[in-house]
């Protein structure tokens, strides 16, 4: 009779954005808690396991939708939006008996539900033998969620389960699937920088590298170029990347790399760090034993505290610091503010379309080499400051122009946050 | 319960009398497409020797086998593949927990959101041979 009920639990919460694929959203809220239920363990695996291979397939979605999954122990079953168990034959009070083992080996509910089947043989994702439990929990999520089977090959909502290495992951497909749902991810950076790397190649000669990395709050993510998403596993706690920098809310970085100065500096308050990139961590004290972090002000000696975000010009070799609606060039070399600043952001930096500008408060400033491009972050947005190659297209273009704004989340794709009970995975 | 011996339980032997029923004739075949969406339920003097005929191919095509109508070995080999238990789209019967209300069309097509681009050819990105210009490292698995 519970179970009966529940199936006439008022759908609030879910609604329906049906398209011609078969999907629909399912829920439209942001945070869905999950519980593996007391009478469904599985006794193949441990309940360790079962709990740990949940939560991270309910992490993979979260890494590539906007939504947060928390497993709630606790909250009476009414509240659980998505329970999970094992069962053989009738089980769980559900209307659809299981098979045995073989054929049928899962099954999931709109409202909810998932079981599976426990004459199967699930193993956990490091096995190469019988049926992923994650590879099964990730598909019936994925139908809980809203998606309907597909034949697309490489899709994780294929039907028939395919043998695969334990590196499955969530392809472009299946995360434009699901995110035509529930939309894709958004949100600004705390900071934004592409870290360079030098490596000797086996010619002996120096290479030089860069990856991208977006910080936000706690944590940060690698964000591939070449593949259009963030590494798989993402996003990371920062102190687990970066060690000896403020673990959250770094207000910007900067990378002063001349003929003859390779340095790397984090700003947060109204202190910085020097950051070792040969031992990857941050410096305790400089040459004369002087300790880090020091103070901006002494360091940089007329930029105002805390900073809005900054970033580096290696042509013009100055490092422009950002707060509110101002701008300050900071020549390294005389390690001074130049005489003409501070000035207006829109006065340094103009909005070719009229008003279209951050004008203030600007979240990030971000140099990328992937675009040869500057592009200043702000909400949901950027803009993207005109460059060599722009102006010799149009000429009419004013140096350093900023070209409307335009939806991070169209460039940078599936950079999605985490439920923080799921960033130490 | 299932016999295991291991501490990992990796050596678990399936109950051999809890064995899903293999499908390996025209009925059990007809009792799967109707259970996963393909066709309606057979009911007694159905004369649908036609549309099952039908539902075979259209099951074969999805999956990648000749589409003949005809049970053959391979596509009882497929019917008989480990499965999620959500019946596929074509035809799906609403079996996912709220029957679709009157009227709304049957989600026909196989969900393929073909039209989604997938942009590799990212503006701005150079050759991987420019060694004067900052290369991206390979990625990494998880």
């Amino acid at each position: 009779a519970k179970r009966f009920l529940q199936l006439l639990r008022p759908l609030v919460g879910r609604e329906e954005a049906s398209g011609d694929s078969g999907a629909t959203r399912a829920f439209s809220k942001r945070t869905l808690k999950w519980r593996l239920v007391g009478e469904g363990y599985s006794s193949q695996l441990s309940a360790g396991e079962q709990r740990y291979i949940f939560r991270l397939a309910f992490r993979m979605w979260s890494e590539v939708t906007p939504l947060d999954f928390e497993e709630d122990l606790t909250s009476p079953g009414a509240q659980i939006d998505i329970k999970l168990g094992f069962g053989r034959g009738r089980h769980l009070g559900c209307p659809r008996v299981f098979d045995g083992s073989g054929q049928e080996f899962a099954h999931a509910w709109r409202l909810g539900d998932v079981h599976f089947d426990e004459d199967e043989h699930f193993t956990p994702p490091a096995s190469d033998t019988g049926i992923s439990l994650l590879r099964v929990a990730v598909h019936e999520i994925g139908h809980v969620l809203g998606l309907p089977h597909t034949y697309r090959t490489g899709s994780v909502m294929q039907p028939n389960y395919i043998p695969q290495g334990p590196a499955f992951e969530l392809d472009w497909s299946d995360r434009k699937a699901v995110q035509k749902l529930y939309g894709p991810c958004e949100g600004s950076f705390d900071t934004a920088f592409d870290w360079i790397r030098k490596e000797r190649n086996q010619y002996g000669e120096v290479m030089v590298r860069f990856s991208t990395y977006f910080f936000r709050k706690s944590w940060y993510w690698l964000y591939e170029n070449r593949n259009n998403r963030t590494r798989y596993g993402d996003p990371i706690q920062i102190p687990i990347g970066w060690h000896g920098i403020p673990a959250q809310n770094i207000d910007a970085f900067v990378h002063i790399w001349t003929w003859r100065r390779d340095e790397r500096y984090f700003f947060k308050g109204n202190q910085y760090w020097w950051y070792d990139s040969d031992k990857d961590q941050a410096h305790t004290e400089d040459e004369q034993g002087n300790r880090y972090p020091k103070l901006i002000s002494e360091g940089f000696p007329g930029i105002p505290s805390p900073l809005d975000t900054a970033f580096y010009d290696r042509r013009k070799r100055l490092i422009y610091f950002f707060k509110g609606s101002l701008v300050f060039a900071f020549d390294v070399e005389r390690n001074q503010v130049l005489n003409s600043y501070p000035k207006k952001i829109i006065d340094v930096f103009p909005a070719i379309a009229s008003q279209n500008h951050p004008f203030r408060n600007i979240d990030s400033a971000y140099y990328s080499y992937a675009h040869n491009s500057i592009f200043f972050f702000k909400g949901n947005a950027y803009w993207k400051v005109v460059n060599d190659k722009d102006k010799q297209h149009n000429s009419w273009l004013p140096s350093n122009g900023l070209f409307p704004k335009e939806s991070t989340s169209g460039k940078w794709f599936d950079v999605c946050d985490v439920h923080t009970s799921t960033l130490s995975m | 319960e299932t016999l295991f011996h291991g501490r990992d339980h990796s050596d678990l032997e399936p109950s051999l009398l809890r064995q899903a029923q293999p499908i390996a004739d025209l009925r059990a075949a007809q009792g799967f497409l109707a259970k996963y969406g393909w066709t309606a339920a057979p009911r007694p003097g159905d004369p649908g020797p036609r549309a099952f005929a039908e539902a075979v191919r259209a099951f074969q095509s999805a999956n990648r086998l000749p589409a003949t109508g005809a049970l053959d070995a391979a596509t009882l080999r497929v019917m008989n593949r480990p499965r999620c238990g959500v019946p596929d789209p074509r035809g799906a019967s609403g079996f996912q927990g709220v029957p679709r209300p009157r009227g709304v069309p049957d989600p026909q097509g196989a969900f393929d959101p073909r039209g989604v681009p997938d942009p590799r050819g990212n503006p701005g990105l150079r050759s991987d041979r420019d060694p004067r210009v900052p290369q991206p490292p390979p990625a990494r698995a998880r």
